[in-house]
């Protein structure tokens, strides 16, 4: 690896940024995606924690441009340079600038360049790293095109950065607060059998089932026997700060996630193009800024939202809110005489979170089976 | 096959760019430094092959040229 001259680096360890425009190659929601997971790429392996602006001037602007665009270096049009940054310090300095004569996009396929990869080597810039003669080193000056889906950064890269910044804080890699950056996350996992354990969302996920709690994702898979625990930007990094409810249309391999007054489509690791979309698109009042927790019944096609004491039922089939609702929970579901945190069917059973505890439901008659520990799933 | 002098004339002006945009190389504008130019550029040259692990002759041959069209960072690789 290598460093400007003078080793110019950040005094601080909260650098903030912004993305002054953004390239029609790509959706609005890929391009902020690939941005924020190339920052979280190096905030996994530093101290360093990166904020996201909307407005004024940030520590690193990221813009893109063709040909002279202000700066010395001018861009050369499809092929040769494809971007460059500039080290840290005050002005232009930290700033990276994509050439938009060339075609950007989320894929690693090659009738494009990954704006991922080129962005991660760019910030690397912006970091204050120079180039890396290690073939293979996201420092190296030549764009090679990888799997991006569980990229891991090579050591010369961890090597180099953390000779400018050293090794994450003790407590976590904390992930890129891509979104909502006045929001704070949850900054060290809880333990998994820990019996006062809650869960701020739960959903199934193509056969696996996900828990939620402040940036971090529990994943239980018949796949593997042991618990996993992540970061839920190491999946979606650009929904990096979690949600308030989730859950699954496995017909259309479709998990919806709810976050205040938003929802995301995804499918697998991908956003779905247009969100996210407000809570109203699915017919909720105005007065509704958002919902405690979701469970779509994959037999009646119909999903319940709960929001308070109250639940909303929603037809998938016609994409519209059922007649004669929000009613009251407690009057349905008998048992159930508290908000619901979280919700989940699996087993042919409903299961309905509230703090501590889990309520097992019979979906058919809507009675109250048995209560447990909302962690019973992971097999303590 | 023989290599059109047209064709090495542009190659030649390319890696000169490439030299002074990534590794620093600053042509004497003066024509009289003719042979200085070439030995400074075959230096250069040389720095850019060991760079990229190539084969370090300080000619322009086919893979050095090649490693140049590659798409890359815009950012020099070695600075004054």
């Amino acid at each position: 690896y290598s460093t400007f001259p003078q080793s110019p680096r950040w005094k601080k360890e909260d650098v903030t940024y912004r993305i002054l425009n953004y390239t029609p190659d790509m959706l609005q929601a890929d391009v902020e995606e690939a941005i924020a997971k190339a920052f979280q790429l190096w905030s996994s392996v530093t101290p360093l924690r990166f904020t996201r602006l909307y407005s004024g001037q940030a520590d690193i602007m990221i813009s893109f441009a063709a040909g002279f665009h202000g700066d010395f270096y001018s861009f050369d049009g499809p092929g040769g340079t494809l971007a460059h940054a500039y080290p840290p310090s005050s002005g232009i300095g930290g700033d990276a600038h994509f050439d938009e004569d060339e075609n950007w996009t989320k894929f690693t396929t090659y009738n494009g360049y990954n704006l991922f990869l080129v962005a991660a080597h760019e910030l690397g810039h912006s970091l204050g790293l120079g180039h890396s003669n290690v073939f293979g080193a996201l420092m190296y000056p030549i764009y090679m095109a990888r799997d991006t889906r569980d990229y891991r950064l090579p050591q010369d890269d961890i090597d180099g950065i953390q000779a400018l910044y050293g090794p994450p804080r003790e407590s976590s890699a904390l992930p890129t607060k891509a979104f909502h950056p006045q929001e704070p996350t949850e900054m060290t996992p809880a333990e998994d059998c820990d019996p006062h354990l809650t869960f701020d969302a739960i959903t199934t996920l193509r056969g696996e089932i996900l828990f939620f709690k402040g940036g971090y994702v529990w994943r239980k898979s018949p796949y593997f026997s042991d618990i996993e625990h992540d970061t839920i930007s190491s999946f979606w990094p650009s929904l990096a700060s979690g949600f308030d409810a989730a859950y699954e249309v496995d017909k259309k391999d479709r998990v919806i996630f709810f976050k205040d007054d938003q929802y995301w489509a995804v499918s697998g690791y991908s956003i779905e193009p247009g969100f996210p979309k407000p809570i109203q698109n699915l017919g909720f009042p105005t007065s509704v800024g958002k919902i405690d927790a979701a469970v779509h019944d994959q037999n009646t096609k119909k999903t319940y939202f709960f929001v308070g004491n109250r639940y909303w039922s929603y037809n998938e089939n016609t994409q519209s809110m059922e007649r004669g609702y929000p009613r009251k929970i407690a009057a349905d579901f008998q048992g159930i005489d508290h908000t619901v945190d979280a919700a989940l069917q699996k087993n042919g059973h409903f299961y309905f979170f509230h703090g501590s505890n889990q309520y097992e439901v019979d979906i058919k008659n809507k009675k109250l089976i048995r209560i447990m520990k909302s962690n019973s799933w992971f097999n303590c | 096959f023989p290599v059109v002098p047209e064709k090495e004339k542009e190659d030649m002006q390319f890696a000169k760019k490439y030299l002074e945009n990534f590794y620093d190389f600053k042509e004497e504008k003066n024509s009289l430094f003719k042979a200085k130019n070439l030995n400074r550029m075959a230096d250069k040259i040389r720095e850019m092959q060991s760079f990229f692990g190539l084969e370090v002759t300080g000619e322009l041959n086919h893979k050095t040229l090649d490693m140049m069209k590659q798409p890359r960072c815009g950012i020099p690789d070695v600075r004054s």
